[in-house]
């Protein structure tokens, strides 16, 4: 039972801490990647250039596609979960072409479905194509950046895409909101599809329970998210997932604190299978159609 | 007693509200500036292009230069401040000229100086020089990017350059030790030069409590700070300037939650004359012996 998800944003924005914390485990170890990376980079670019003029040569930061595969288990159910990261996206002066690797990586991805689903053999097909595309959005308070829309419109046709409000620690409860109302207007002007559970399966007879708990999941798209692993002791001398300032704790796991239990509702518990089934019953069909034509 | 204070930084740092609470006025009008400029030009940018593929030109927000002043008493002194801010900074797809209306806007204002000072009346010159030029540096908690470095190297020569860390409410207190200790690490490697209260008037006599007073304003380099203009009631009954989240209030003015005090005694309280005496005797005539050797 493969689940692969993509984890794209600037960085810093608490991807590697989001996804652990989302299964609970260090699937991505912290700034190993991005830290080796980046210092490695740094240092050339520096070492190579004492120039005095920037030019955008200088500042330019390759994006790179690194994936990382954990076995997890989830309500007795074993899955192998792949999370694919692209440390260098939003980094340059100049991020004219950074989706670009990430569209490669989506589209390889179906390639090789396509190739495997080919052969007369085709018993044990592997399925790594994307199965949900989280994109982080800087907490701003504002509205989307040229470059959220710009990378957004590139996937949302190829993938499940589910954006979500990094960080959102640093807004109040107000502005959230209206950060959430702008963020979705933005979407809706810019005619980008976001993932949404029941649309596929509209059909099938839920439960009213299940259609209420799901109305209520879309109610608070789009998610904003407090990510961390630290293990915190409350006053009351419970333990819980949270971020420890001079001025209180904000816990990951309370729904009066962040969007994270809905996300992972969202993502892990309530609708895998539709995530899978939309990948490969509808995208993963359009991009098979559109290549066969040329 | 004229104040000219850049303030530089991507869009939606808190800027505004940071000058807004340092002289405890709305000298910038909230989003009224920033919010009308950028729908105009998105509102354009989206009708004209419905263009399947981004390119570079599409994602590109013109760097503007605006100037608000304002007439404040401080400690009865009168000070007329202006706010140079450059909306459109950091905020297209491709950044690489992003800083050169902000250099020419320094360059200008020199180069007025230099005009009025070779006047034969010059009784009634204008110091509209740039005094300080305060950078935000976006709370990512990694290192300095790019576009900081960029821009950073572009101006220290010509202002009294004093880095902040923007919102830094969304870093807990390790994680500001280790991003200042980093940010001072990239400055001394890249050569940036910061302003350093005493380095210029290193001879006069201060009595002890000021340069003890100076060695912890320096020790807090580069200033983590919070902004907020609205009043928050406390349990206790006192009101505060902070931000009110579910898990607690920051405050601004408490020295535990925060350097906002530090950097208004910096930029208001203890410096002044430093800063627009280095401006005027150093800065100043660099730039003007550069321009003359040409
Ligand atoms: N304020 C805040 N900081 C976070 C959150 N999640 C992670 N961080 C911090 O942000 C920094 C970068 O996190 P990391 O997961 O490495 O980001 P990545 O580069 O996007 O993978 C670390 O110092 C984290 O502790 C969050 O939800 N809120
Ligand atoms: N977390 C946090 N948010 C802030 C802080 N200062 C301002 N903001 C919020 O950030 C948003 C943008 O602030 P603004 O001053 O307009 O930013 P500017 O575009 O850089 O001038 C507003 O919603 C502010 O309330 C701060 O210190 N911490």
């Amino acid at each position: 039972f493969n689940l692969n998800i993509m984890a794209i944003g600037e960085s810093r924005l608490g991807k590697s801490t989001l996804i652990n914390t989302l299964f609970n485990r260090e699937i991505i170890p912290k700034h190993q990647i991005d830290e080796f990376d980046n210092d490695e980079d740094d240092e050339t670019e520096y070492q190579n250039g004492n120039h005095d003029h920037q030019t955008a040569d200088e500042g330019d930061v390759q994006v790179k596609i690194k994936s990382t595969s954990a076995d997890i288990e989830e309500d007795g159910v074993k899955l192998k979960v792949s999370i694919i990261t692209a440390p260098g996206f939003g980094e340059s002066i100049n991020n004219s072409d950074s989706w670009k690797p990430i569209v490669d990586e989506i589209n390889q991805r179906f390639d090789s479905y396509l190739e495997a689903e080919s052969r007369i053999n085709r018993t044990n097909v592997i399925d790594n194509r994307i199965h949900a595309f989280l994109y982080f959005i800087e907490p701003t308070g504002h509205s989307l950046r040229s470059l959220d829309i710009a990378i957004m419109k590139q996937v949302h046709e190829k993938v499940n895409l589910i954006p979500i409000i990094a960080k959102s620690d640093t807004l109040t409860f107000e502005e959230i909101q209206d950060f959430k109302k702008r963020i979705l207007l933005d979407i809706e002007y810019q005619g980008i599809k976001i993932f949404k559970p029941l649309n596929y399966e509209i059909n099938e007879t839920e439960d009213e329970e299940t259609l209420l708990n799901t109305k209520e999941i879309i109610s608070k798209f789009p998610f904003a998210v407090v990510g961390s692993t630290k293990e915190i002791t409350l006053q009351d001398g419970s333990v819980v997932r949270g971020r420890k300032y001079p001025w209180g704790i904000i816990e990951v796991d309370n729904e009066q604190h962040n969007d994270f239990v809905k996300l992972r509702q969202l993502l892990i518990r309530n609708f895998l299978e539709e995530l899978k089934d939309y990948t490969s019953k509808v995208l993963y069909e359009n991009y098979r159609s559109e290549k066969l034509k040329k």
